[in-house]
């Protein structure tokens, strides 16, 4: 999952 | 009504005034608006009830798998309005000429395709919407964790899509079941986009943001 960070980033922010 | 809240605001391509004027600059442009708006439809995954119940890895996954049908179902949506163009953004549209220019043509034909068939059926918003959501949780990824957590989620969002015809499309019982069969070519219509824009990527022509890049890369 390493290779998809911007993704994986985005989903995690709670907006 | 829920994912009628949860759609998203306009998008516009804003193309590069400095960028000399060819298939370069119209590829940058549409890459640039692809990255865009690939943060806007994370977020708006979000807003579908369920998916944000769901594990990250299996919420990555969908997207991984569907990002590409869901920016060309709103494409086709935008476009329905118009006669042989595609609304890419609400400043970007493109005809023929321009298609055949930039390279794009098979691309254009296809998604015209698209446009057709969901014209024919006079496709209204709300189905819009809902199909969009059901192209996620239905994207076939084969790295699914929960795959009965999926099942749920897709499964209440064609219980929502079936109770929509039953109230207002009475007359034509097949109805739900006749947007449900344009997603086969909506799936083979994106993997053609993702080869194509895959290929650009090869080509190391066209610059590309990093979201960009990432999606298309998990998806080859």
């Amino acid at each position: 999952k390493e290779k998809h960070k911007i993704l994986h980033r985005l989903l995690q922010n709670s907006t | 009504s829920h994912l009628l809240v949860a759609e998203p605001e306009k998008i516009y391509a804003m193309p590069d005034p400095s960028l000399p004027e060819g298939d370069i600059k119209a590829l940058t442009t549409l890459c640039d608006l692809a990255d865009r708006e690939l943060v806007v439809i994370i977020g708006w995954a979000k807003h579908i009830p369920g998916f944000s119940s769901l594990s990250l890895g299996d919420q990555m996954s969908l997207l991984q798998s569907a990002w590409m049908e869901i920016l060309i179902l709103s494409v086709v949506f935008r476009s329905l309005p118009y006669e042989d163009e595609l609304v890419y953004a609400e400043d970007y549209v493109m005809d023929e000429g321009h298609s055949r220019l930039t390279g794009l043509l098979d691309l254009y034909g296809s998604i015209l395709h698209l446009v057709r068939r969901y014209k024919k059926l006079k496709v209204e918003k709300e189905e819009f919407v809902t199909l969009k959501a059901i192209a996620l949780t239905n994207s076939d990824s084969m790295h699914i964790e929960d795959v009965e957590a999926v099942q749920k989620l897709q499964d209440s969002l064609h219980e929502a899509l079936q109770e929509y015809e039953g109230g207002e499309h009475q007359e034509d019982p097949q109805r739900a079941g006749k947007l449900l069969m344009t997603l086969p070519l909506l799936r083979q219509t994106a993997a053609k986009a993702v080869q194509h824009f895959y290929s650009i990527k090869v080509q190391g022509k066209v610059p590309m943001h990093k979201l960009f890049l990432e999606m298309l890369e998990a998806k080859v």
